[in-house]
C-alpha cells in the first residue's frame, strides 16, 4: 500500500514547515515504484514524478494531515486532473446519423462493448442505434454481434461478409440514414497498431464515414505497450475518447494514466463487466485510488 | 530503483528501462539487476555490451529454472484452456489444434465456451478448417457436461487429443473459478488423469496483472504450462519472467498471428533476443 509505504519514509516532514527537496525524495521514489507497479508507463511515470515535485516543494506541511497523507493528497489530485477532462459525448450537434466508431486492439471488448454502447445510448440518450459489424475477418464475429444486439433489443445491420469493410461502412451509414437511424455503431475488427495495411484501412472507414466519435476500446490491463497502441491510433485516426473495458478485474489500471498523458484524449466509458448493462461513465478519482492502491 | 555505484548510473537505468518497459514489473526488475550488479563485480564487467549479455544471461537462468515439460504418453491427451476474457484462447486452440494434426493425429475440440455469444461457432468454424471434430452442446449449457461428452467419446473412437475451450473469465470471480474447479473434477470422473494438461492463455499486452492471473488459475486448477498470445505486436510480455520465477509454469508456447500457422514453440532464447531489439 502506498500509504503505508509513504508513512514510513515521509513522517520526519512533521514539524519541518515546508516539504523541501531534501526531505522528498524518498517519497517520490516510493510513488514512482508505486506506479510503475500499476503499469503506469515508465517515460509517464518520469514526467508525473517530476509534476508531483514541483507542486509539492514548498507546500506548507498542513496541520491536519499527516505527512504521508498531504503527500498523497497531491498525488491524488495530480492523477485526478490528468485523467479528468470533458467526457460527453457531441453527437446531439451532428447530423444524423451520428456515427460512432469503435477501434482497439484484438481482444479488448470491442464487440461486447459496441452492444453496451447501444444500449446506454438508447437509454439515456433516447437514440436509436444500429450496430455494424465491420469485423469480416474473425470467425463469428459478425454472428457475435447480432447474438448480442438481439440480447440487446438493437437493430443490427446484415452485414454482408464477402465485402470489404470500407465498401459496409459507408451503405450501412446510408442504410441508417434510410431507415432513421440517428446513431451508428461501427465495430471493426481487432488489429494491431503496427499492421500498416489494417490501420490504413481504419483512415479508410474514418473517411468515408465521417464519424461524431472514434473511440479506443482498451483494456484495462494493458501495461507498458499502452503508450505504443494509444499513441500509433491517435495518430492515425482523429480519436475522440478512449473507453477502458475489464476493469472489474483487480488490475490497478495504470493504462488509464497511460493513455490519457500521451494522447490527451478523454476516458468517456468503463467497461465493469460482460453483461450488456455493464458500463458505466469514467470517474478519474475511482481510478486514481486504485492506481495508488 | 538500483542506486548504482560501480558501474555508471546510465548503464543501469538504461538496462532498467529496457526491463521495466517490456513488463518485468519492479521486482523482479529489481532482483536481476542486482543479480547483474553483484556478478558484474566479481567479473570486472563494466561494458555496456557486455552487461547487457550478462543480464540477458541472468533472464535465461529464471526461464531455464522452470523443470522441462513433456506432453504425457496418455490417449486420448486431454488439454483444458484456460484464462481471462480476450486472451486468445479460443484462436489458439484453433492452433493447436492444427499442429496436432500435422504430426498425424486425430483431434477433437470441447466447445466449454457455453456462455459467450458466438463461442461455439468461433469453435466450429476453427475446427472445420482444421479438420477436428468438435463436440458441443447447446449455448447456456453446462461446460462441465461439454468436457465430459468430448473425453468419452474421444476414448470412444480412438481420438488421440481433447482440447477443451473454456469461457474467458477474470480470476476475480470466485463463481466463476469454482465452475471452472468443477470441469477439472468432472473431467477427471470422464478419465482418470484427466485434464492431463490445464493451460493458461496470457496476453502478451498485459501488465502485472497477469502474474495474479497465473496465481490465481494456479492456485484453482493447478496449471502445466502457459501460452502466451499477441507476441507479434510490440509488447514483449516479460511478465512470464516473473511468472517462472514465483511459480515455475513452463510457457509452451508463443502466438504469433491471427493465422493457423500462428503458433510456435516458446524458445526462452529467442524470446530474450526479443526483448532488446
Ligand atoms: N469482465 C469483463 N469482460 C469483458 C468486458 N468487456 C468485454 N469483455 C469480454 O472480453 C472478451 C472479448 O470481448 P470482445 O467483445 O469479443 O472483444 P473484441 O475487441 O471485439 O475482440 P476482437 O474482435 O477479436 O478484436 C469477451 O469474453 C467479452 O465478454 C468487461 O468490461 N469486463
Ligand atoms: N495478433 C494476434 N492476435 C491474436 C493472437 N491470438 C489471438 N488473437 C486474436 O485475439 C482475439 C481474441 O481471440 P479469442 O481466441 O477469441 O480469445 P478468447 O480468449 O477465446 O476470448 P474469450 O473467449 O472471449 O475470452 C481475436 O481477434 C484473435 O484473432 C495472436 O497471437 N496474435
Ligand atoms: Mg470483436
Ligand atoms: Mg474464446
Amino acid at each position: 500500500q502506498l500509504s503505508d509505504r509513504l508513512n514510513s519514509v515521509v513522517k520526519y516532514l512533521k514539524g519541518q514547515g515546508k516539504i523541501k527537496e531534501s526531505n522528498i525524495e524518498e517519497a517520490l521514489r516510493e510513488v514512482r515504484i508505486s506506479l510503475l507497479e500499476a503499469d503506469v508507463n515508465y517515460e509517464v511515470v518520469k514526467q508525473f514524478v517530476e509534476d508531483v515535485k514541483k507542486k509539492a516543494l514548498g507546500q506548507e506541511v498542513i496541520g491536519s494531515l499527516t505527512p504521508a497523507q498531504q503527500f498523497i493528497k497531491i498525488v491524488y489530485d495530480e492523477l485526478v486532473e490528468i485523467m479528468g477532462g470533458e467526457t460527453s459525448l457531441p453527437m446531439i450537434s451532428v447530423s444524423p446519423p451520428a456515427v460512432i466508431m469503435l477501434v482497439g486492439l484484438q481482444g479488448s471488448g470491442k464487440t461486447t462493448t459496441a452492444a453496451k454502447l447501444g444500449i446506454y445510448l438508447k437509454k439515456k440518450h433516447k437514440r436509436t442505434p444500429l450496430l455494424v459489424p465491420l469485423d469480416v475477418r474473425r470467425p463469428a464475429a459478425i454472428e457475435q454481434l447480432k447474438v448480442l444486439g438481439n440480447q440487446a433489443r438493437l437493430s443490427v445491420y446484415d452485414t454482408d461478409p464477402s465485402m470489404n469493410p470500407v465498401e459496409i461502412a459507408e451503405k450501412s451509414k446510408e442504410y441508417a440514414l434510410m431507415r432513421g437511424y440517428d446513431t451508428v455503431i461501427f465495430d471493426t475488427a481487432g488489429r494491431l497498431h503496427i499492421d500498416e495495411e489494417l490501420m490504413k484501412e481504419l483512415e479508410e472507414i474514418e473517411k468515408v464515414s465521417d464519424p461524431a466519435e472514434v473511440l479506443l476500446v482498451a483494456d484495462a490491463m494493458t501495461g507498458q505497450d499502452a503508450v505504443n497502441i494509444a499513441r500509433e491510433f491517435d495518430q492515425r485516426l482523429n480519436l475522440t475518447g478512449v473507453i477502458l473495458t475489464k476493469v472489474d478485474g483487480d488490475t490497478r489500471g495504470g493504462a488509464a494514466l497511460s493513455i490519457k498523458a500521451v494522447t490527451g484524449k478523454p476516458i468517456k466509458f468503463i467497461g465493469t463487466g460482460e453483461k450488456l448493462e455493464d458500463i458505466d461513465l469514467f470517474h478519474p478519482d475511482r481510478i486514481a485510488s486504485r492506481i495508488l492502491d | 530503483l538500483l542506486r548504482g555505484e560501480k558501474i555508471s548510473p546510465e548503464i543501469y537505468e538504461e538496462l532498467e528501462a529496457i526491463l521495466i518497459t517490456a513488463d518485468f514489473g519492479v521486482k523482479t526488475t529489481q532482483k536481476l539487476l542486482s543479480r547483474v550488479r553483484v556478478e558484474a563485480k566479481e567479473r570486472g564487467i563494466s561494458d555496456p555490451a557486455a552487461l547487457k549479455n550478462l543480464l540477458k544471461e541472468k533472464i535465461l537462468e529464471i526461464l531455464k529454472s522452470v523443470p522441462p515439460h513433456s506432453l504425457p504418453d496418455v490417449k486420448p491427451l486431454v488439454i483444458m484452456v484456460v484464462g481471462v476474457n480476450g486472451t486468445g484462447k479460443t484462436t489458439s486452440i484453433g492452433k493447436l489444434g492444427k499442429y496436432f494434426i500435422d504430426q498425424g493425429k486425430r483431434v477433437v475440440f470441447a466447445a466449454g465456451d457455453t456462455f459467450r455469444a458466438a463461442a461455439i461457432e468461433q469453435l466450429e468454424i476453427w475446427a472445420e478448417r482444421v479438420g477436428a471434430r468438435i463436440v458441443k452442446h447447446q449455448e447456456g449449457s453446462d461446460a462441465a457436461a461439454v468436457f465430459y461428452d468430448a473425453i468419452e467419446s474421444a476414448i470412444h473412437r480412438g481420438d488421440d487429443v481433447v482440447i477443451g475451450d473454456t469461457a474467458g473469465r477474470l480470476h476475480t470471480k470466485v463463481n466463476l473459478m469454482d465452475e471452472l474447479r468443477k470441469v477439472k473434477r468432472v473431467s477427471s470422473r470422464a478419465m482418470e488423469g484427466a485434464p492431463h494438461e490445464i493451460w493458461l492463455v496470457i496476453d502478451a499486452v498485459t501488465g502485472q496483472n497477469a502474474l495474479r492471473q497465473a496465481q490465481e488459475f494456479n492456485k484453482t486448477l493447478g496449471l502445466t504450462g502457459i501460452i502466451l498470445t499477441k507476441l507479434d505486436g510490440t509488447a514483449k510480455g516479460g511478465i512470464v519472467v516473473a511468472i517462472a520465477d514465483e511459480l515455475k509454469i513452463p510457457i509452451l508456447y508463443v502466438g504469433v498471428g491471427e493465422g493457423i500457422g500462428d503458433l510456435k514453440p516458446f524458445s526462452p532464447e529467442e524470446f530474450v533476443e526479443g526483448l532488446f531489439e
